[in-house]
């Protein structure tokens, strides 16, 4: 890798470096930058590394010095002739197989290795889908559209379509269509396939690129060109559903691009939209590199809102209601690698996509030439279903149904209900089709971020071209409107400071705010980050230094750690845990790592429950519900098993595999084995193992013994007719059987009264004083004086003598 | 101009069933299960030899019988797209 403080200099040994103009300025001045600003993002440290893209084409040379380094086979594949993982082109006479080669290394040409040129995203990791050196089916796109790898690629690039004759109207079929969808929703790990797209190649056929449904998809992000001098090139097809530009080859007196070649070349012949489109590939990596968790929409979002028109020369240039400036050349203008990985490091997501669909009346209206058709539709946006409910815009489809004797006489126009008018389809001088369209959807990006509510004016010019039968004229089946975009705001429309950096969000409620976010100047709270505040609280924050949560009126808090029932989730904010958790690592009920009070952890699944399910049993500091052993159905602790899995047994406390009488169950050899002799059952090998004893034995303290040891006593067989010793009581040292009143024999100190052991160390003493006072005791023992326990104690002796 | 459509001696084809059954509905009408056409779910490219490479007709025999048996869903001859470089 290219180390990144180095790119301060800006300067590369490649020796086409310096005449990459759209890359780098060529007069070297201190603080030049080209306007696409690719310095600026590399001077940010992002050079596309650990981004994979792939460029879905005739092959990519992967043995080019150029490209070897960034290569990823996982990233690379050729359809057409069976399965076959190399993408190497296949090399004729006339080098037709160029093209992916060429748009790979604009993408990802390795950096300062002295060959050729320098790649925008020179650290990306780059493969090849060689899809289009043979028959191509709906098939073979939805193959590589969905590659081999989906969650290994994050940006497609495709410069290529139906042709841009200006007479062919084509777009993906079934399986194409599937594959893009489940890109989306299920590429990159759920954020979503970027795929870009060349809008087309047919200016100077007057071709529109509405024609070509890959380019005009919502799925697809549309990249037109223009020249160093910002003027439209002869390529470039005019087109609503552009979404942005980037630099390309014009006229012979422009500047050209230039790029890795077939057999290991370079080349400045490379022109068209497939300069462009690659162009935006490569920044778009720039842009995931710096926040991979971007979604397939927050893309589209970043690029709309860092576009810029600059010098590009367009007569269209408007500024919609949303602010947004947007040509039908352009779109939202020149992209902007540094303004995209800036706003890319602070984004939030976008909320969820809605779409509704508008169903227009569906009154045939004929369309009469050199007239207009006129359709003006009231929409909601579908404000009775808060699934679909769609108040800020995105992109519009006008899905169309049309049948007409010349195709090509159509102009289509679409009015929002903010009053910007976007060209869905202008007049095709070749297209003599009498097909019309039949359920076509044409794009625009025009009205994003305007509201979606409001009378949209759909307008039908027929503009004969030349003389044709004007008897069958042409008919406006059916029309119907697909609005896509957000229910609520997706960011501030203050461009200045943009709502990625705030805080705060609540934006439909902005007027209430409570304090003026230009007139605050006072200390900001310590979780607040350099960005500054509008207030003092930690809610009054624009950035947090952080964690931030939401409260339940929707304002975000600056935290110095995400508080109890929170966990740190994409960038700084704190996520709700499931309601049952005090801490989780998600928002599922199998996330927690503890639980609110009344609940216990299931070390098992994560969640909190209120009673220890059977084979669960609670632990010491009552908060975790802990495995039974894995042979115990119910235990009370992890050595104590009360009921046991099925086929086992209780042994004891414990479960195991039931044997018959003089076996054990061996966990080690998974069989019944042989307990020692002297056991009659067990649970282990061993003589300390027994349960039971063999006949004639008697069970001493888990030994069998074939008499009892002096301190135990001879139990009689219990009901299963096995024989223990049993320990005597405390007070005899032998005894015949259980309890104080069977000793036998005492301890020392102790004197054997009748069958019970009496404490001997006061008779001891007592014995010289009684014998030194005479007859007192004698008087004790005449008078039956004995009996009473003092007295008994005090003249033990006399009291035992017999008579 | 004109230009007529090129069939192609593969298939799509959408089966409810696993890979083995397939493979088993492809044996039993002659054709090859190449595998499964990216990640979409349940569609399954077909190939059959014995199936001109390109023609301008569709394929007819009784390999198209395929299309009824109960677990197939959706079947369709692939055809050629003309697709240019831009």
């Amino acid at each position: 890798d290219y180390k990144v403080s180095n790119i301060h200099s800006a300067y590369f040994n490649d020796p086409k470096w310096p005449s990459m103009w759209y890359i780098h300025c060529s007069d070297n001045a201190h603080h030049c930058q080209s306007d696409m600003n690719i310095v600026g993002a590399w001077k940010r440290g992002y050079t596309g590394k650990n981004v994979v893209v792939t460029i879905l084409d005739d092959g990519i040379e992967r043995t080019h010095p150029d490209l070897m380094q960034n290569y990823d086979p996982l990233a690379s594949t050729r359809y057409q002739v069976a399965m076959h993982y190399d993408p190497m082109p296949r090399y004729d006479a006339s080098n037709e197989n160029k093209h992916g080669t060429r748009c790979a290394g604009e993408v990802a040409a390795t950096a300062n290795n002295a060959h050729c040129t320098v790649g925008i995203a020179f650290n990306a990791q780059n493969g090849g889908v060689r899809m289009l050196d043979g028959d191509v089916t709906d098939m073979v796109e939805a193959k590589s559209l969905e590659s081999t790898h989906p969650q290994h690629v994050h940006i497609y690039s495709a410069t290529w379509g139906p042709d841009d004759d200006g007479k062919t109207v084509d777009g993906p079929a079934a399986l194409a269509r599937d594959a893009f969808e489940n890109g989306i929703r299920t590429g990159r790990r759920g954020y979503g396939s970027v795929f870009v797209w060349a809008s087309g190649n047919g200016g100077r056929s007057r071709d529109h690129c509405s024609c070509d449904g890959y380019t005009n998809s919502i799925y697809t992000i549309s990249i037109s060109s223009t020249t160093e001098s910002g003027k439209k090139p002869w390529y470039l097809e005019e087109c609503a559903s552009t979404l942005a530009t980037t630099y390309s080859s014009g006229e012979s007196y422009d500047r050209k691009v230039i790029t890795t070649d077939l057999r290991q070349r370079c080349t400045d012949s490379h022109t068209g939209t497939s300069a462009s489109a690659p162009m935006a590939a490569g920044i778009i990596a720039l842009a995931l590199e710096a926040n991979p968790f971007l979604t397939w929409r927050d893309v589209q979002h970043i690029i709309v809102r860092t576009s810029r028109p600059r010098h590009l020369n367009a007569p269209d240039w408007k500024t919609n209601a949303a602010g947004h400036k947007v040509s039908h050349l352009y779109g939202f203008g020149l992209m902007d690698a540094e303004a995209m990985v800036i706003e890319a490091e602070k984004w939030t997501p976008v909320p969820t996509q809605h779409i509704c669909v508008e169903n227009t009346d569906r009154q045939i209206k004929t369309i009469r030439p050199d007239h207009v058709v006129r359709s003006v539709y009231k929409a909601t946006g579908c404000a009775d279903n808060s699934n679909h409910h769609v108040i800020y815009l995105e992109h519009v489809v006008v899905r169309i149904t049309i049948t007409h004797p010349r195709r090509g006489d159509l102009a289509i126009y679409l009015t929002s209900p903010s009053g910007t008018r976007s060209q869905l389809l202008a007049n095709r001088l070749f297209d003599h089709s009498m097909e019309g369209f039949k359920n076509w959807e044409f794009m625009t990006t025009h009205c994003w971020g305007e509201k979606a509510s409001g009378d949209w004016i759909l307008e039908i010019y027929d503009t004969p071209s030349q003389l044709r039968n004007f008897k069958t004229p042409g008919k406006l089946k059916e029309w119907s409107l697909v609005l896509y975009g957000t229910s609520i705001q997706p960011y501030s429309p203050r461009n200045d400071v943009p709502k990625v950096e705030r805080v705060r969000s609540s934006p439909i409620e902005e007027p209430s705010e409570e304090y003026n976010i230009d007139d605050y100047t006072g200390p900001c709270d310590a979780e607040c980050s350099d960005v500054g505040c509008d207030g003092p609280g930690p809610h009054h924050c624009n950035d947090c230094l952080h964690f931030y949560y939401k409260a339940k009126n929707n304002t975000r808090i600056c935290v110095s750690d995400c508080p109890l029932g929170y966990y740190p989730a994409d960038k700084k904010r704190c996520k709700k845990c499931f309601p049952t958790c005090e801490t989780c690592l998600g928002s599922r009920s199998d996330q927690c790592s503890s639980c609110k009070s009344g609940y216990y952890l299931n070390e098992e699944t994560n969640s909190c429950v209120t009673n220890c399910p059977d084979g669960f049993y609670l632990n010491d500091n009552k908060n975790l519900c802990k495995k039974c052993h894995e042979n115990c159905k119910i235990c009370t602790s992890a050595e104590i098993c009360t009921e046991c899995e099925h086929g086992l047994s209780l042994q004891g406390s414990t479960c195991a595999v039931t044997c018959e009488d003089g076996r054990y169950y061996s966990a080690v050899k998974k069989e019944c084995e042989l307990c020692h002799r002297s056991c009659a059952t067990c649970t282990r090998p061993g003589i300390g193992n027994c349960i039971n004893c063999a006949t004639e034995m008697a069970l001493e303290d888990g030994r069998c013994v074939t008499s009892c040891s002096s301190e135990y006593y001879f139990s009689f067989p219990k009901a299963n007719g096995f024989k223990t010793c049993k320990r005597c009581d405390g007070s005899c040292s032998t005894c015949s059987g259980p309890g104080e009143r069977n000793c036998t024999s005492c301890p020392e100190g102790y004197l054997l009264e009748g069958n019970i052991c009496m404490v001997g160390t006061i008779c001891k003493d007592a014995t010289e004083e009684a014998w030194a006072e005479g007859g007192f005791c004698m008087l004790v023992k005449k008078n039956n004086l004995c009996v009473r326990k003092v007295l008994q104690q005090l003249c033990c002796r006399t009291c035992t003598l017999q008579g | 101009t004109c230009w007529a459509r090129t069939y192609t001696n593969h298939w799509a084809v959408r089966i409810s069933g696993d890979a083995q059954e397939a493979d088993r509905i492809a044996s039993k009408y002659g054709y090859i299960n190449m595998g499964p056409i990216g990640s979409l779910q349940n569609y399954y490219h077909f190939y059959h030899s014995g199936t001109i490479k390109r023609s301008v007709l569709s394929s007819r025999g009784t390999h198209n019988f395929i299309s009824m048996e109960p677990k197939v869903e959706w079947i369709e001859q692939q055809v050629v797209k003309r697709r240019t470089k831009r």
